[in-house]
């Protein structure tokens, strides 16, 4: 039975999308079947993964509102064992069409219910917001995986996206569990980043991995190839740091 | 009559904010009249300009939704001349309240209306995203400021913004301009960067400001002690970038 983790933090640019493709690829280099969902209209996922976003003929758009079932909408990636369920700009009408509709926050968890056999674990990249879209996978998922800056305005938001998680287990999830918190582009020169991270742990404990995932300039590039950067350059500290993440998360429980 | 300007671009952490307090400030260090309208549920305008978001008994949401005249809910900032419209965790209710009003892509630009005399620019920070809040901003606007960062995923999200802008124009707002593009958090050190520079310029021709924001740690420091960069440390190269863009924004006319 694949477990579905959601990569989630309402704070814009702070590598939810590097880190759902990454995570999802060194999963998948550990004989693992791994499913990423593209849960934000800009499609950073789908892009990333070298997808064509302009020709999809199914995307999970058409999965959520046209009753196409979710394996007929899933394409393969460059690497095996390692599918998409991609978006386009389709996703955006989402937005508002799902508000009007009972029962809203289950679409994307109906969808994903006859795939959770098929996958070992099931990543669904979020847009920078706590509208219906994060909802969804929210509702959907076993767990939430937050990626945060070592940067100020990433501390601020903190709060708000605990305040919707407990919402959440309340009224639609009450199985929803943090898989962790992840320190992403830490640059080990400036004090500001050192601070952060003593501060989030400070906070958070043992919710915060013991990977961090390093500033590396592989991980911006390897997107423009259309290849997660095991592909693109495997022996760079951002390959090294999400395999190492990927050992941990599959050693680890995840907590309150 | 002053002039509206919304700095929005749906893709996250691109230094929307950032350029929004820093260009804001700037502009105010040339004797002109300034406010900053943080229409960012976030709120991190106002918490980097040292506003205590859950002390606010008026902000942009009362403003917005219960008829709260604009002026009561302005506050100071630490530098003269420089006014922030102020916002807390209400606003995320506005985003599905608007949603149901008529007229609902019109209630900033009337709040907004009483206002314009009294301030020579009004820069408004958005959100990452092209939902009803930004829509709100491109409406009130008499032009668009769009940061990009340099790097992949921006280039990828800008042809859906400029979508968007065309909609707005035929239907909500004919006069809306593009006041320029800015390249963001540029490492010279990358060869990244240079490539994605003149992507843009070769894309965007006179669009895009000549004077490009560095990456700078000054920049992410600034908002932690709640100021400007201006006030934290003029000597940097950020502060210089910033007032060197206030500059050429007022010697430069707005383009198609
Ligand atoms: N560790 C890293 N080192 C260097 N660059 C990184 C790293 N992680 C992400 N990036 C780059 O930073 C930018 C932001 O990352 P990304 O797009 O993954 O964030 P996001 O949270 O998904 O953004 P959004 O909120 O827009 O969805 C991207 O250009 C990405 O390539
Ligand atoms: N030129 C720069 N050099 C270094 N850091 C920067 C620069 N500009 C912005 N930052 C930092 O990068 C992060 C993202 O910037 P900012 O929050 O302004 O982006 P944004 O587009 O407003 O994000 P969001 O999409 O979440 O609203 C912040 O932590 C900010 O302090
Ligand atoms: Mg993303
Ligand atoms: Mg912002």
């Amino acid at each position: 039975m694949g477990k579905v983790i959601a990569i989630a933090n309402q704070k814009g640019g702070v590598g939810k999308t590097t880190t759902a493709i990454n995570l999802g690829a060194s999963l998948a280099t550990a004989d693992l079947r791994i499913l990423i969902v593209d849960m934000d209209p800009q499609g950073n996922t789908t892009s990333g993964l070298g997808v064509a976003r302009d020709e999809l003929s199914k995307s999970l758009y058409r999965v959520l509102l046209d009753s196409v079932p979710a394996e007929e909408a899933i394409v393969s990636t460059p690497l095996d064992g390692f599918d998409a369920l991609p978006s386009n700009r389709d996703l955006t009408g989402a937005t508002v069409e799902l508000l009007d509709l009972s029962d809203r926050e289950y679409f994307l968890k109906k969808a994903l219910l006859p795939l959770r056999e098929s996958y070992d674990f099931i990543l669904i990249d979020c847009p920078p917001s706590l509208g219906i879209l994060t909802l969804n996978a929210l509702v959907a998922a076993d767990s939430l995986l937050i990626p945060i800056q070592c940067e100020y305005f990433a501390l601020e938001g903190l709060s708000d996206l605990f305040t919707t998680l407990s919402r959440i287990r309340q009224v639609f999830n009450p199985r929803l569990r943090i898989e962790g918190v992840l320190l992403t582009m830490y640059d080990e020169r400036l004090n500001l980043a050192g601070q952060i991270r003593d501060d989030v742990r400070a906070h958070l404990g043992d919710r915060v991995f013991e990977t961090i995932i390093p500033r590396n300039v592989s991980l911006a590039e390897a997107p423009s190839f259309g290849k997660p950067i095991l592909l693109y350059d495997v022996r760079s500290r951002g390959a090294n740091a999400y395999l190492q993440l990927a050992r941990e998360l599959l050693s680890r429980a995840p907590v309150q």
